[in-house]
């Protein structure tokens, strides 16, 4: 029964985050001279991608009944932090849109 | 930091601050790292230090935020019950934000962590000296303990500072912990705010190129930005270097030419030599080993480690009576903090420490509680005899602090290659850089009330990189993150722990090499890579990739072996006969050159490398292939090592190699 008790996972979506997206009418362009990110949250065609990626993001999980997620990634990371039973996380990681699923880890200062 | 500024070049008069217009600029000319934001994945950020001050002498010196960055401040902190401080960012500090829902949010860390601050300020330290280091203010007097050090600056002391709070302290400030989904989001945030560099100075996986911060940082890159990050504190023992990503900059640690040395002098006139910051002698003093000196009930062990209440279940180790105004043995212990054994000491009324490591490990300067030198296991024995011994007496002297000590040696603790994942095909660590007893801001309420700390980890070194490449973004904002990485790679030197760079074990500890700045600046050649060059190596190396993306890729010409990624260093995890991989440098400079092919070392296998000479034109790309065979006389199954340059008579393009042979 320990073993399936829920926990947090980090479940990666398949399609390409903001920075990696080039598609759309309009593309997405470096907002920066040099370095940073090349996209602005603000212009219209990331907040569309991003609202299209979150809403792929909340299909996922509502397939699984999965518990309340704790982050929505769109930027660098295409994908979520939920609250998962390990069957749930296994259903996930089932769907063809998902390309992983990894319990949340810990981690510490070097 | 107070001096591996200057131990690195950055202020020679052909230094990288110098050719940046100095590390303060002047009232309308740029300086060091000008307007290039380091993002700060950590534990936060003390706000009040100088090094992220927005103003000298009162008087605004930063102005505004860098173009098309995008990040703001964490809404004002809570401090008691009821009151909210001030805004904790300004010009200096431009973003501070706070990632903790894998606590349970603001309430289930204040449950678990009541000392945390539910805001982006650092309780731990550790954050608040990555960021210093990294792009800390110039001339920053250190006050406290630290006052004889003098000044600190961060290695891009004009560069902006966004912080990103991820980790959460301990209460004795030991260590900082945090969980991948709030290190994820604020990789994410990091990006999306727009900053040029992030500084990772955090655990992560050995094995896995597709980890989650991985995954987050190869977009990271993707994006433009240069990603530094440590590569374990696992060492000496080999294979234990974390990080894989080759998008990312993985770093080893290294000394550094500042010595603190120290001594104790028994009565017998025995003299040992070690690392001390004692600012005044202790001594004759008697002296008594903690297990001796040890309460009634308290084991052997946590006796002779000294430890506190804190370290063994609310009651010390040390007896008062037997310990006033004696100097004491202690031996260092497991994981508790250093300078844990020497507050014990302290508190049970001792004059001095005489602290003996375990095992091998690294020799530390650190602020005592009381006057103690820092020894290695190898001087315990006739030590502990000695003291043993009725009317034992010993002398701590005061510590002597220089520069121009023989530097840089690798640190016992830094994690080494052989990288497991990648099954050899990839080298790591990259590069090594300080991280041995360096000095930068903290945060005052885990280190015991400094604002300034002498720390020791790859923690120490990846900001130092970091602040590195936040320089050459500055001089070269064309260059993109792995030509940066790729210039601090190619032109390093050699640490000098005794072995050629053509032993393996040296390659292992040192990846590229010690990163040299002012060569990095005009490295001539550089290896880039990009998205689908990193998903080609995935392809190779790992099956969690689409098989349309390799399919795609490999109908496009493009090679899946790990080994051909374009690194500025070789690694075949298994040759097998003959193997041949290809690289491309593209020409940096301003002139066109010819370069010639010369290769070191990898006794016993026959190498090729075709064309042996390159001539480059600016800007312009030449590829080349390199083919190495087993002979007969080839050492099978354990690592050989070397080393490809590629010389115009300027410019020395070194690449370290490393390979298994199978016959």
């Amino acid at each position: 029964s320990e073993a399936a008790q829920p926990q947090t996972y980090i479940v990666q979506m398949g399609p390409a985050p903001v920075v990696a997206y080039e598609g759309g009418e309009k593309g997405l362009k470096s907002t920066k001279p040099r370095g940073g990110a090349k996209v602005d949250p603000a212009d219209p065609a990331v907040e569309a991608y991003s609202t299209h990626l979150k809403g792929q993001q909340r299909a996922a999980l509502a397939k699984v009944k999965g518990g309340k997620p704790s982050y929505s990634y769109v930027y660098s990371f295409n994908g979520f932090a939920a609250e998962l039973t390990p069957a749930q996380a296994a259903e996930l990681e089932a769907q063809p849109d998902v390309v992983s699923v990894h319990p949340d880890e810990a981690v510490e200062t070097d | 930091t107070s001096s591996t500024e200057g131990f690195l070049g950055l202020d020679d008069e052909d230094g990288l601050w110098a050719q940046l217009g100095g590390p303060t600029g002047g009232k309308k000319t740029p300086g060091a790292g000008e307007d290039i934001v380091i993002g700060v994945i950590d534990s936060g950020i003390w706000p009040e230090v100088a090094s992220f001050s927005d103003r000298s002498d009162k008087k605004l010196v930063y102005q505004g935020k860098p173009q098309g960055f995008r990040g703001t401040c964490a809404s004002a902190e809570k401090v008691g019950d009821d009151s909210w401080d001030a805004n904790l960012c300004n010009n200096k500090l431009v973003t501070a934000q706070y990632f903790n829902a894998a606590w349970g949010g603001d309430e289930g860390v204040a449950q678990q962590l009541p000392w945390e601050f539910l805001s982006p300020r650092d309780y731990n330290g550790h954050g608040t000296h990555t960021a210093s280091t990294a792009g800390g203010n110039h001339g920053v007097d250190v006050t406290g303990p630290a006052a004889p050090f003098g000044e600190i600056s961060g290695i891009a002391p004009r560069a902006r500072i966004a912080a990103y709070k991820a980790l959460w302290s301990v209460e004795d400030g030991s260590t900082a912990t945090g969980y991948t989904s709030d290190m994820v989001a604020a990789i994410d945030k990091a990006v999306a705010d727009g900053v040029d560099v992030i500084n990772y100075s955090v655990s992560g996986s050995s094995t896995d190129f597709l980890e989650p911060t991985e995954a987050a940082f190869l977009n990271a890159a993707a994006a433009g930005i240069f990603i530094a990050a440590s590569a374990g504190n696992s060492g000496p023992d080999a294979a234990t270097v974390a990080h894989p990503g080759p998008w990312l900059t993985t770093v080893a640690a290294g000394t550094h030419d500042r010595t603190t040395t120290g001594a104790v002098v028994l009565g017998n006139g025995a003299r040992f030599e070690g690392v001390s910051l004692s600012s005044a002698a202790v001594g004759p003093a008697p002296v008594i080993t903690g297990a001796a000196a040890r309460l009634s009930g308290v084991s052997i062990g946590a006796g002779a480690r000294c430890y506190p209440a804190s370290d063994n279940n609310g009651k010390p180790a040390l007896d008062p009576a037997k310990v006033a105004g004696k100097i004491v043995l202690c031996e260092r212990g497991g994981d508790i903090a250093r300078v844990n054994s020497s507050r014990a000491v302290a508190e049970a009324g001792g004059v001095g420490m005489i602290f003996v490591n375990a095992f091998g490990n690294s020799l530390n300067a650190d602020f005592h509680s009381v006057p103690t030198v820092h020894l290695q296991d190898t001087e315990w024995s006739a030590i502990s005899a000695y003291a043993a011994t009725a009317g034992a007496t010993a002398t701590i002297e005061k510590a002597v602090i220089a520069n121009g000590g023989t530097a840089p040696f690798t640190a016992e603790f830094s994690s080494r290659g052989p990288l497991v994942a990648g099954n050899g095909d990839v080298l790591k660590p990259d590069v090594i850089a300080p991280g041995q007893d360096i000095l930068a801001a903290v945060a005052p309420p885990g280190q015991g009330g400094m604002d300034f700390n002498l720390m020791s980890g790859t923690s120490m070194s990846a900001p130092h990189v970091a602040g590195l490449a936040a320089l050459l973004q500055d001089l070269h904002p064309d260059w993109s993150p792995m030509a940066i990485k790729s210039a601090l790679m190619t032109t390093g030197s050699d640490v000098l722990d005794g072995e050629a760079n053509t032993d393996p074990n040296l390659i292992f500890k040192q990846g590229a090499g010690h990163v040299q700045p002012t060569s990095a600046a005009d490295p001539g050649l550089v290896y880039e890579s990009g998205v689908d060059d990193w998903t080609a190596f995935l392809c190779g190396s790992t099956r969690s990739v689409s098989g349309t993306a390799c399919d795609d890729l490999e109908a496009g010409g493009r090679s899946l072996d790990p080994s051909d990624l374009n690194t500025p260093s070789i690694g075949i995890g298994l040759l097998d006969g003959t193997q041949t991989v290809t690289r491309t440098v593209t020409n940096v400079d301003d002139e066109a050159a010819t370069y010639s092919a010369t290769v070191s070392g990898l006794a016993g296998v026959g190498v090729t490398v075709e064309p042996s000479t390159l001539t480059v034109a600016p800007g312009e790309t030449a590829s080349y292939s390199v083919t190495f065979a087993v002979g007969e006389e080839t050492q099978l199954f354990d690592y050989l090592a070397g080393q490809l340059s590629w010389t115009d008579g300027t410019h020395t393009v070194r690449s370290p190699i490393v390979l298994r042979a199978k016959q």
